[in-house]
């Protein structure tokens, strides 16, 4: 799978979600 | 690069030959197997592998003996309520989790042996209209429900003694959720799949619904069973029971999609596809493979990364088969099957 295909990717997904994420 | 495989022809006539015959048990009081499972379960200083049996009215547990017998240890009888299914507890030893229900789940309870007089007990876990339920890693449970418009999803930390020790709300997406799974390696992360094709993602310590990701029209009540993260990407094993046939793709049972959660975009990594002329699949994952029971009363069973069926178990002349179960925590891959009459056969795989 490319960036391309599913966009930038990060591998501190799953924090940067918790932070941006209304909690 | 990888892009979605259409599955390649099952192998010449896949057989059970890739499943070889452990052992089989035979309930002989029970007419009615509705699920089977396996637990860890110590007793006199000693942990054992156990089979756990269960009809709609009672539940057994089953030790090994010498020469791959079982011999039946106990057996709970329930209430009026039917057992519906047993849901397993990873990582956990001497509890047996078990929903009970009409047409859905409404009650949650945990069986287990008291260590204070080695009486065996039950407990209570939950009620409510629940549509889903999953056991966690560390002794948890999680579940969705429903109460008049408002949807619960809920991890209860339970005790080792059969009650629950805390209770934690997740924040739930406006749709319902049908079906959850760990993420591997990631202990606050847990997806789950939704009765509008969206795969969501919480973070288990704080609640918070961090994603929902659509998988596609074309695989309607998609249902999660494995996820795991790797590279940023969340890898996720889903079924698609009601899918359409197509031609490029055959009749889909399993898919292995990978989704970035930074986007939301996802794409199909490998793809599994029914046996031709073979229709129907309910289905079980573990690991990389899948075995799913056909309507024809076969046992398919898959390698998820190869998109290919590796063996087909046909109904024997006692019958079809029901159940097609991998059992949890043992160090080989083992497929419990089992059939209505309460027979369950134990195959490595």
């Amino acid at each position: 799978c490319s960036e391309s295909d599913l966009g930038p990717i990060s591998l501190n997904w799953f924090e940067e979600l918790s932070a941006e994420a209304p909690s | 690069d990888v892009a979605e495989q259409p599955a390649p022809a099952p192998l010449d006539g896949p057989t059970e030959e890739s499943l070889q015959l452990v052992s089989q048990l035979k309930d002989c009081l029970s007419s009615c197997a509705v699920d089977v499972s396996t637990v860890w379960w110590e007793a006199a200083g000693s942990r054992e592998l156990c089979v756990v049996t269960a009809c709609e009215s009672s539940v057994s547990l089953w030790k090994p003996l010498a020469s791959d017998c079982w011999g039946k240890a106990h057996t709970w009888q329930l209430g009026e309520v039917p057992v519906i299914q047993l849901v397993p507890l990873p990582d956990t030893c001497s509890l047996v989790c078990i929903a009970l229900g009409e047409l859905e789940i409404t009650e949650i309870r945990l069986l287990l042996c008291s260590s204070e007089d080695d009486s065996f007990r039950q407990s209570l876990v939950k009620t409510g209209t629940i549509e889903a339920v999953l056991g966690l890693k560390d002794r948890r449970l999680v579940s969705s429900s429903r109460a008049l418009q408002e949807q619960q999803v809920e991890v209860v930390w339970l005790s080792e003694t059969g009650g629950s020790k805390d209770r934690q709300t997740l924040m739930p997406p406006e749709e319902t959720v049908l079906a959850f799974a760990e993420v591997e390696g990631m202990r606050d992360a847990l997806v789950g799949t939704t009765a509008v094709n969206s795969v969501v993602v919480w973070n288990l310590k704080t609640g918070q619904l961090l994603r929902k990701m659509h998988v596609g029209y074309s695989y309607p009540a998609s249902v999660c069973h494995r996820a795991y993260s790797d590279s940023g990407l969340l890898f996720v094993v889903l079924s698609h029971p009601h899918a359409k046939e197509s031609k490029s793709y055959g009749n889909p049972a399993f898919r292995l999609v990978a989704f970035n959660p930074k986007t939301a975009r996802s794409m199909g990594v490998m793809f599994s596809s029914l046996p031709p002329g073979h229709a129907g699949r309910q289905g079980d994952v573990t690991d990389t493979s899948a075995a799913a029971v056909l309507t024809s009363g076969a046992i398919a069973v898959w390698d998820l990364l190869l998109g290919r069926c590796t063996a087909l178990l046909p109904p024997g002349p006692a019958g079809g088969w029901a159940l097609a179960r991998w059992a949890t925590a043992t160090a080989t891959a083992c497929l419990l099957a089992g059939r209505r009459d309460g027979t369950v056969c134990l195959y490595r795989y």
